[in-house]
Formats: C-alpha cells, structure tokens, sequence
C-alpha cells in the first residue's frame, strides 16, 4: 500500500522525538529544535527537518503533550490510514479507550489544521 | 511534497534516479562502469577507477602491454623495473591466475543497515548523523565493509576479513577486482533487471569468482498472504539457467559460479519476538514481536513468512526455503557451461551461530537490531570465513594460486593506491 512506508516513517520520528524529549526532559518544541540540529546539511537533511517542523511541529506539539503517542500522533495527522475492512496498524500497545473514542479526542485538538491539507506523499 | 520538481533539481535528479535503477555508478566519466565517487554505485560498489577518462582502463582486465607504461588494470602495478627491463606486472603477475570477485546479490550482500544510534534517543548526538547521506546515497547499504566485497576494515571490531580482502591478500594482483552487483529486493527473478551492470569481458579480463546469493527474497514478501507469491522451484530453475546462460555470454573461461543456499529464517523469530527493539528499549514498551506485526499489518515487512507469530507459516517459509536451495544444488551438481564451473555452498548460519556461542556471544546479536532481519556484519564476516574456509579446503583451484611475490608487491608498491 502507497501510505505504509510513510506511516512507518512517521512512527518512528515520533518515536524518536517522544524518547528524547523524555531523555533531555524538555519541551516538544526543543526537542524537534534539537533534533533537526544534530541531522547534516548535506542531502539537505536540516533544511527538510526545519521545514517538517514548521508545517507539522504545531500539531505534534499538542498532540504530544496532550499524553497521546506515536501511533496517534499519526494516525490523527493522516500519515497512516486504515484502509476499509482492514485493521488499525499500531506499533505500541493500543490505548486504554477504544482507538475511535481516542482518535476522536487527538482529531479535535488539531481541528482546522492548515497541516492537514498538505499532501502526505514524499 | 518532492524536492525533484524543483526545476533546477530535475535533471540531476533524473540521472541519479537512472544510476540506482540501473545500478551503475552516477559519475562515471568514461562510462566503463568504474567511478572514482564513492557513494551512488561508485566504488563502495565496485573497485575505483584509476582513469575515469579512459574506457579501456578499469579494474579486472588483463594488462595492456604488461602496464609497462600505464597502470590499465588499476591494480597498483605498473612500469618496468630499472634494474633488468622487466615491467613489473609481468614480472609479479604473470601465471599467478588472477581472479576478481562478484556478487550477484539483495539487501543481505549489499549490507543493508539501518545504524541503532539513528533510532536510539539515548545514544543521540551531534555525531549520530554524520554517516546519513553516505548512507542514503548508497540506498541504505554499506557494501564497503560487507561480507564479501567488503575493502574497509570492520565497523564491530570483529577481526575476520571479506572475501575481498583475502582474495587479494592471496594475490595482490586481484587489487581492487571486486563488484559488488546486489540491489535491497533481488531475487532470482528481478536479477535480469540489473544483471547487465555486470562489468566483464570474455575477450579482456581475468576470470571471475561470481558468488549467487540471493538468500532471500524468492520466498519473503510482505504481502498478507505470503505463500503465493514465493517463488516455486520450478520457477527458480529456469531464472538461474537464464542467469547463468548470461554469464555463460561475458564472464572469461575458468570463471566460477558459487551458489549459495537460503538459510533457515526461523532463528528470527526464535531468538527476538520476546526482545525489545531499539525504539523500545527506553521504555520496554516495543518488542520485536509488535514491530513484526505492525510492519506485517501495513504490508511493508520484509519477510511476512519468518518474522510472523505463526509457526505454521514460518514452517511453510522454511519448506520453501529447503526446495530452493534443493533446486540450486541441483542446477550446480548436473548442469554445464564451458566457461564456468558451478558450485554450491548451504547458507551455513547455525554454523556461524554455533561459532558466535563459541566466542561467548549470543544469537540475538548476529541480526540487524533495527529492521530486526538482516544478518549484521559480525554475522556477514564469520559466513566469509566459512565460506573461505570451505573453498579452500574443497575447490582450492576456484581462488586461484597463492601469488609469491606479493612481499615484493608491497614493497614496491606500498598499499597499491587504495581500494
């Protein structure tokens, strides 16, 4: 299916973020900050992650400090997608609530985001 | 939402999308298939240039007037000793049956690796990235220190060295003949997409040790229902005959066709499910076995049939498996080709597990701990071992002879210009 890759894409930076906001004990906003730091300008590696942060950083700065997490984080900004008749993909256990009470709240919060509007591709 | 539809990016773009799919080296002057850049197919890939102006100069052929004047094969020995008139390449070379290496190979030949520090927030630093577009550029694998056309010394401090390396520590002649032809996804089938990036001639070069291993993928997939889309026997038989009918066509007489078996995956399963994966170590809340199921649930797992929770369908895998390597001792036992000799060889991975106890490790630590898949480079190293160890012992005549004069080859030449 075309969107798995970037489903698993998207898990795993979000992953990464999550833990490493946890290992420096800082705020989601420093820790995108900080991860796009440590990444090269060759490839532009940096110039891509600086531009995530600005069309996506928003949204998963709430999302995460809202408790939800990687799994949620996105699905909710639709770079993974249950396909009809198939099963939600997640990598961590699921949420205490069922997934539709749960993604039903992480929906809300980012309501209206111009982020969701934008091509998922690439 | 694509950085190559920016008009000024199209055209590079474009020729680097032709370099990957075509798998020959983006900068490649003469157009020999031999690049002095190292990463896009260059010579992480295949042995460097020594003159990318220059389409009959490149590694593997047979010297041109002894290099009396030019280095032609690239191989660090040329001009003529002043003390009797010698060129020196005649005079170290000559007789020495001289071989390069190829590998017709996917993701495991290639050395796909994903490195831990990329995924592991704890271990995160300025330096963690530093080897990223390297990496990216080389489609994620890292042929330079792989098993078999591996040229830089080990990454995990392990001391057992490529076949490479010892082919040419056996004969400093063979420097720098070494090809590394694999893509991440080869199968018996693909192979005809990117076989004829192959660089070798019947008429101009030496002999070549051509090693198929293609270990994986004619039996792992990521669809939901895996089995259908393995390959059959059948099938296999007549990829290999068309493969080898095409080496049969450019490979020079008293070339060698080693194939290798595929293993038994069912290790994966048996020695992760319960462990955590990187993501999952701060936490202790990813195991390997909920990363299968969600690569398995969204269709991308590398191999549904052994990183599965279903030990039927491991099983199932397995079986396949036995057929085909089955099919591949077959085709070397009973089929001929004048050019080439064929061999074959079991993928021995409960060998070099048995060898890793030995040293006091543990099996978990022979497999990629990202993709949780692919045997890492501690296990790639032992198979090159086993694998020297078994050929010379068995078919020594496929590694040509141990050159004598290659004291006086790095006396005169030093480290031969690099790999």
């Amino acid at each position: 299916p075309s969107n798995s890759h970037t489903c698993v894409g998207c898990v795993l930076v979000v992953s990464v973020l999550e833990q490493l906001a946890q290992v420096h004990n800082s705020t989601v906003q420093a820790t995108m900050e900080r991860l796009c730091r440590y990444l090269p300008e060759k490839l532009f590696l940096k110039t891509t992650c600086y531009l995530v942060i600005q069309m996506f950083g928003p949204d998963i700065v709430k999302l995460l400090t809202a408790g939800m997490n990687a799994d949620v984080v996105c699905h909710t900004l639709e770079f993974c997608k249950q396909d009809a008749g198939q099963p939600l993909c997640h990598l961590y256990a699921p949420p205490k609530e069922p997934w539709r009470q749960t993604l039903e709240k992480a929906r809300q919060l980012v309501e209206k985001s111009p982020a969701l509007k934008r091509p998922r591709s690439g | 939402s694509d950085i190559c539809s920016l008009p000024f990016l199209a055209k590079i773009c474009q020729e680097i999308k032709l370099a990957i799919q075509n798998s020959v080296p983006f900068k490649d002057a003469d157009s020999d298939k031999y690049s002095v850049f190292s990463a896009l197919r260059g010579y992480h890939w295949r042995g460097r240039d020594c003159n990318d102006s220059d389409a009959t100069v490149y590694p593997g052929r047979r010297p041109d007037n002894w290099d009396a004047h030019r280095d032609s094969n690239c191989n660090g020995i040329w001009g003529v000793d002043p003390s009797d008139g010698i060129p020196y390449e005649k005079k170290f070379c000559e007789g020495s049956q001289p071989r390069g290496i190829v590998l017709l190979g996917d993701s495991f030949g290639a050395h796909f690796h994903i490195a831990p520090e990329w995924v592991t927030a704890a271990q995160m630093s300025l330096n963690s990235f530093f080897n990223l577009p390297t990496a990216l550029a080389d489609e994620l694998d890292w042929p330079q220190v792989s098993g078999v056309t591996g040229f830089l010394s080990s990454m995990s401090g392990i001391k057992e060295k490529s076949i490479y390396r010892r082919l040419r520590e056996r004969n400093r002649c063979n420097h720098r003949d070494y090809q590394n032809i694999s893509r991440n996804g080869a199968s018996s089938q693909n192979l005809k997409q990117f076989i004829e990036s192959l660089s070798r001639s019947k008429l101009w070069d030496h002999p070549a040790v051509v090693i198929y291993a293609m270990i994986g993928n004619d039996v792992c997939n990521g669809k939901r229902d895996p089995v259908p889309a393995m390959t059959t026997p059948e099938k296999l038989y007549s990829h290999v005959m068309q493969t080898l009918q095409q080496l049969h066509s450019h490979l020079p007489n008293g070339s060698s066709v080693i194939f290798y078996g595929l293993p038994d995956g069912t290790f994966l399963w048996d020695n992760l499910h319960s462990r955590y994966h990187p993501l999952g170590q701060l936490n202790r809340d990813v195991t390997y076995a909920q990363l299968y199921a969600f690569l398995n649930c969204l269709q991308v797992s590398p191999c549904h049939g052994w990183m599965s929770s279903n030990k039927t369908l491991r099983a199932l895998t397995s079986e396949r498996a036995k057929q085909l390597s089955k099919t591949l001792e077959r085709i070397a036992d009973s089929e001929r080709f004048t050019n080439l000799n064929l061999f074959y060889m079991d993928f021995a991975f409960q060998e070099i597990t048995e060898e890793w106890r030995k040293r006091g490790g543990q099996p978990w630590q022979l497999i990629e701990p990202v993709d949780g898949f692919h045997p890492n480079e501690v296990a790639s190293l032992l198979l090159a071992d086993h694998f020297w160890r078994k050929v010379q012992l068995q078919w020594p005549q496929v590694l040509g002879k141990e050159n004598p004069f290659n004291p006086q080859i790095e006396k005169v030449f030093g480290d031969q210009g690099g790999h």
